[in-house]
This record gives C-alpha cells, sequence and structure tokens, in this order.
C-alpha cells in the first residue's frame, strides 16, 4: 500500500500487528485502535491515520505526568523493585550517579540480602559512580540491613537514600509479605518513601500483571523501562499507563552506568511505531 | 478461559447443524486472542491458526454436536505438536568430555542455570565441572562460586591476568581434557541478540571448544521479542536446547512456542527457582494447557 491517500482496507491490521508486535497487548491495542476508528474522518489518508496513532499514543502516556524534574528534591527513601534479572541493580546505581549529577548527596542500602554475589555487585558499581553504600552482616534480614542504613542516612545529612532489593516474582506471597515490611521500615524513618518499578522491555504481559500486584503490595510512583537498548519496544508500558496511571520515568539504554535516558513519550511513541 | 469463550462463540452452532460463517470467525478469534494474550508471536499465532482451521474445516468439527470442546482438543494437539511430543532431557551422547555452552541475553537466569544444571548431572552420576567467560558483569565469577561452594562442585578458577572470554574459554577446555571431569558447563556474559559483535564472540568461541549442547537460556516472560531473539541466536551459534527460567512466576510463557517455531528445537528444561534444585524437564501437555490458559 501507499503512504498517502486512501485508507488501504487492511488499515486497522496493519496498525494492530505494528502495537502487538511491540507488547502492547491485545485488550490496550483494540482499545486504542477503537478510539482512533472513532476520531477517524471520511477523508483520511493512512499517514494521517498513522500521525493520529502517534498523537494518542503520546497522550495516553503523558495522562500520567512523570515530574522527573521534581523527583529528588525532597530528602527521600527510594525503593528499587522488580522481578528477577529486570536490571534493578544496574539502574539503581546508574540514578544515583544522575541524583549525584544534581548535587544530592545519595547513599545506597545494599538490602538483596539473598542472591550469591549480590552485595559484592552493587559495591563495584557504586564505586564507579562513588556512591557510599550500607550493607548488611551475612545472614541479616533486608529490613535490618534497611533499618541501619535509615541510620546513616539521617546522621550523615544524605539527601537521598536509594534502597536495591532482591528480585522477586509478584507470586511469591512470602517475598510480597518482605517488600511490604521493608516499605513499613522505611516509612518509620519518617521521610517520605518512594517506589520505582523496574520492568525488563523485553517482557511480555506478565509485566502488566507485575505492575498490577506490585502496586497493589506497595505502590509505585513510576517505573524504570530497563534494556530499551535491544529490539524490544516495551510496549506493555501503555498497557499500564491505561490502567493503573503509572508514568515512565526514565529508560535503561545499556549495561554502562551513563546509560540512563529521562522518558520522552513523543521519542518513544515514534520509536514503537517505526 | 478459552474453554469458555469457545463455548460461548459456538454456542448457537451446537447441535443444529448449521454451520455459519460469523460463528467460525468468532471463534478463531478467541483462539487468537488466547495466544496473544499469552506472548505467542503475531505471525506464530496466524500460522497456528491456519493449521487449526484446515484440521477443523477437514474434521468437520462445526457440524458436531460439541463443536467448542472439539476445536479445544484439535488446539491442544496442534500446540503438543509444535511444542514437541515428549519430554527431552539433555543429550550428552557419545564419550566424555562433554561441554555444554549456555547462552542468552541479560539477566534471564544463565549463571543460576550453570549451578542448576551442575546439580542435575550429579544426580546422574556425572562429575560437573563450572566455568564462566563473564568477565564483564560485576561479581560474576563470585557469584557462580559461591553457588558451586554450595553444590561442592568446582568451578574453573581464573587466575591472577585478565583474560578475554575466548581465552578463558579455550583454557577451561584444555583443563577439562586433562582433569578428571567429565562435563564443563561453560556461563557466558549476558548478550543482546542485536549486539553484533558480541554475536560473533560467541560464533567465534563455539568453533573453539565444539559443545555437545548450545542452550539458550530464556526467561519465560519474554514477549514478542522471542522470535528475534530466539531466530538470532540459533543462526548463529545453532542451538541444541532451550531452557525456560522464571517458570515459577505466573506468565503464561507463549515465547516458547516462537521460539520452538523459528528454530525448530526442543525446550529441554525449566527453572522452576532461585534454588539448585529448581530446574525440571520441560512438559509439552502442560505448557499446552499453560499457554491457552
Ligand atoms: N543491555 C542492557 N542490559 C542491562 C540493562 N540494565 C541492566 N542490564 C543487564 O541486565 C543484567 C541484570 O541486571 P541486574 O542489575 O543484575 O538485575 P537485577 O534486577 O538487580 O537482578 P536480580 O537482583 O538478580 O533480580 C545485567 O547483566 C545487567 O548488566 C540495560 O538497560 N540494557
Ligand atoms: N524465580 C526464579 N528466579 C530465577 C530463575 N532462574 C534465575 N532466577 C533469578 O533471576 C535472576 C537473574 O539470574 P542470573 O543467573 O544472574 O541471570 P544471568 O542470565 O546469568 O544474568 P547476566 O549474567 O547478567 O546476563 C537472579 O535473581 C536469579 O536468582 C527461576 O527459574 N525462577
Ligand atoms: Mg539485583
Ligand atoms: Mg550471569
Amino acid at each position: 500500500w501507499t503512504g498517502k491517500g486512501q485508507l488501504p482496507l487492511d488499515w486497522k491490521e496493519k496498525l494492530e500487528e505494528a502495537l502487538l508486535s511491540a507488547d502492547v497487548g491485545y485488550r490496550a491495542t483494540h482499545e486504542i485502535l477503537a478510539s482512533l476508528g472513532r476520531q477517524l474522518a471520511q477523508s483520511a489518508g493512512f499517514e494521517e491515520v498513522q500521525a493520529m496513532l502517534m498523537q494518542q499514543i503520546v497522550a495516553i502516556l503523558k495522562a500520567s505526568p512523570a515530574n522527573t524534574e521534581g523527583l529528588w528534591d525532597e530528602r527521600q527513601a527510594c525503593l528499587i523493585i522488580g522481578v528477577n534479572g529486570s536490571g534493578k541493580t544496574t539502574t539503581l546505581v546508574k540514578l544515583a550517579r544522575h541524583i549525584q549529577g544534581k548535587g544530592k548527596k545519595v547513599l545506597l542500602a545494599a538490602c538483596d540480602t539473598f542472591r550469591a554475589g549480590a552485595v559484592s555487585q552493587l559495591e563495584i558499581l557504586a564505586g564507579r559512580a562513588a556512591v557510599p553504600v550500607v550493607k548488611g552482616e551475612p545472614k541479616q534480614s533486608p529490613s535490618a540491613v534497611l533499618y541501619d542504613a535509615i541510620r546513616v542516612f539521617e546522621a550523615q545529612g544524605m539527601d537521598t537514600l536509594l534502597v536495591d532489593t532482591a528480585g522477586r516474582l509478584h507470586t511469591k506471597a512470602p517475598l510480597i509479605e518482605e517488600l511490604k515490611k521493608m516499605r513499613r521500615v522505611a516509612e518509620s524513618s519518617g521521610f517520605p518513601v518512594r517506589v520505582l518499578l523496574v520492568l525488563d522491555a523485553t517482557q511480555g504481559q506478565n509485566a502488566l500483571e507485575q505492575a498490577r500486584q506490585f502496586v497493589q503490595a506497595v505502590g509505585a510512583q513510576g517505573v524504570i523501562l530497563t534494556k530499551m537498548d535491544g529490539t524490544a519496544k516495551g510496549g506493555i508500558v501503555l498497557a499500564i499507563a491505561m490502567e493503573l496511571g503509572l508514568p515512565v520515568y526514565f529508560l535503561g539504554v545499556g549495561e554502562d552506568l551513563e546509560d540512563l535516558l529521562l522518558f520522552d513519550p513523543s521519542s518513544y511513541a515514534e520509536a514503537l511505531l517505526s | 478461559r478459552l474453554q469458555e469463550r469457545l463455548n460461548e462463540a459456538l454456542r448457537t452452532l451446537k447441535g443444529t447443524g448449521v454451520i455459519k460463517e460469523g460463528h467460525i470467525e468468532a471463534a478463531f478469534r478467541e483462539i487468537r486472542r488466547a495466544l496473544l494474550e499469552a506472548d505467542v508471536h503475531f505471525q506464530v499465532a496466524r500460522a497456528f491458526l491456519e493449521r487449526v482451521r484446515e484440521k477443523a474445516l477437514g474434521q468437520r468439527v462445526f457440524e458436531s454436536l460439541t463443536p467448542d470442546q472439539h476445536l479445544l482438543m484439535i488446539v491442544h494437539e496442534e500446540l503438543k505438536a509444535l511444542l514437541g511430543t515428549e519430554a527431552q532431557d539433555l543429550a550428552l551422547k557419545g564419550a566424555p568430555p562433554h561441554v555444554i555452552l549456555l547462552v542468552g541475553v541479560q539477566g534471564s537466569g544463565k549463571t543460576t542455570t550453570a549451578a542448576k544444571l551442575a546439580l542435575h548431572l550429579k544426580r546422574k552420576r556425572l562429575e560437573p565441572l563450572l566455568a564462566t567467560t563473564d568477565v564483564k558483569r560485576p561479581a560474576a565469577l563470585e557469584q557462580l562460586l559461591t553457588l558451586a561452594k554450595a553444590l561442592n562442585v568446582h568451578v574453573y578458577p581464573w587466575g591472577k591476568r585478565p583474560k578475554s572470554p575466548l581465552a578463558l574459554a579455550e583454557e577451561a577446555i584444555d583443563f577439562l581434557r586433562t582433569s578428571r571431569y567429565d562435563t564443563l558447563i561453560l556461563d557466558t556474559q549476558g548478550r543482546l541478540h542485536a549486539d553484533e559483535a558480541l554475536m560473533k564472540e560467541l560464533v567465534q568461541m563455539k568453533q573453539r571448544i565444539q559443545p555437545k549442547e548450545v542452550l539458550l537460556v530464556a526467561d519465560a516472560m519474554t514477549g514478542q521479542d522471542a522470535l528475534k531473539l530466539a531466530g538470532t541466536f540459533h543462526e548463529a551459534v545453532g542451538l541444541t536446547g532451550i531452557v525456560l527460567t522464571k517458570m515459577d512466576g505466573d506468565a503464561r510463557g507463549g515465547c516458547a512456542l516462537s521460539m520452538r517455531e523459528i528454530t525448530g528445537v526442543p525446550i529441554k528444561l525449566i527453572g522452576t527457582g532461585e534454588r539448585p534444585s529448581d530446574l525440571e524437564v520441560f512438559h509439552p501437555e502442560r505448557m499446552a494447557s499453560r499457554i491457552l490458559g
């Protein structure tokens, strides 16, 4: 078909494929296309429809605005959560470097006391960003380490406490309980507590369920979408915005500490449809 | 659930012997929806539905008294046919020593799976040796050493001088040949299938170590990208099997269908947790039910 002029008969199929292949998901895709269909003028050409679709995607993403600028103004504790292997530890240190760049004093809490090599991994990465880390004794619980970290945070007058947590599947009740407990410990510090959900862009529809469960358990301010330097589009964030109103704050685009981008709905929408 | 949706779509067809095009299309839309919601790649879903349609019409499903049950049965059969009709464990045939190479994208579970495989082989009375060529990820060796220590499995040591992944792989093979170990499980750095340089390194590594098994370790939650992922890895290094990790979650796992379709390679094992014992042989019929939800 050609880009301009008369709509090809299969325009809806073509757009559906573009959205499905980006992991937007069946339901969200059809809601978007239905809404698009209602707005279409009789004379619309395919290019025009594509432009309208892009606008619609940007609108969905902007509906829950990411106040990325003022995110770190307040002294706060921020929990970094997500399923196993999504990129939490790497992202946390990228974030620390980003916040330090704004002149804030950042402290990290090594609260993954479970996985082999987790604390060492964080220490090495933190060393590269020159960010201090509070780690616990062997066998200490994550909440106990967090408690110690809060003490240091207060004593040293730090601005931002970023808490690394162990990867956990949202289906594991005891692990979700552990996360709730960590949130309570953080809240007992008296500082505002934020939660950022780390999602791997290569995941499919399960990322939506993860978001639902984690938000229900401990709440979340927003999402960091990692591994966007691959071929996956992370379209599930549209479904997450539509259903949960959760914004995307950052994109992880590589394994180095500078590989963190501020989320921009327009460039994201463009990449999604390309 | 799909069964109920098919029942609904075909309700008015039952027992009337009257086939309405609209009803058939509604039923196929429901199957397509179930597959897409399960993360099956949309192109794989389309090809799959064509095969189901052919079979369904050939078997005159829509003239039966219970078309919904018949159709669901065909869908199940086709899924199992695609996923493999029987469980397949590792094939370490021929004289030892054997080499198992683990590959995959970042965070999929390779290092954890390496340790699980070591336990799996120990239980089969084999003597596994673990090694990693991941010089990039901070504390990668420490992670493997910690896991191996709990299993009383030896890890090939790196030595003091920093080496390249290829050099480490060759060294591990040389050591294997003169050692008492019969199998080497080689863990590698996570890499994007889109990273040409790293994919090239993998091709070179395979050429030098001649592994008996090249296993793609893939996350069960992978979405549409699974098709390109598996296709690219297979084209580059020739996979002999797939290990699907994090199956203890509630991801439907439709990526298994896409990966199987594009590579023709069997899913041999699944990861069902973070402990070394959380490794099971893959069962196609269970996966078929899981994908359909
Ligand atoms: N290509 C790419 N790789 C990434 C990105 N973010 C993280 N990774 C890699 O993904 C892998 C997992 O990252 P981690 O930071 O260990 O993930 P995690 O969520 O802390 O993992 P667990 O603590 O085990 O649950 C590592 O190999 C990282 O280098 C990204 O944006 N792009
Ligand atoms: N629940 C669950 N977690 C798993 C499973 N397999 C691995 N994990 C976890 O997933 C995370 C990533 O595992 P790794 O073994 O570090 O993954 P990797 O592929 O080696 O990561 P890179 O080397 O960075 O590419 C860890 O938190 C593991 O404990 C599984 O089958 N189930
Ligand atoms: Mg981590
Ligand atoms: Mg690893």
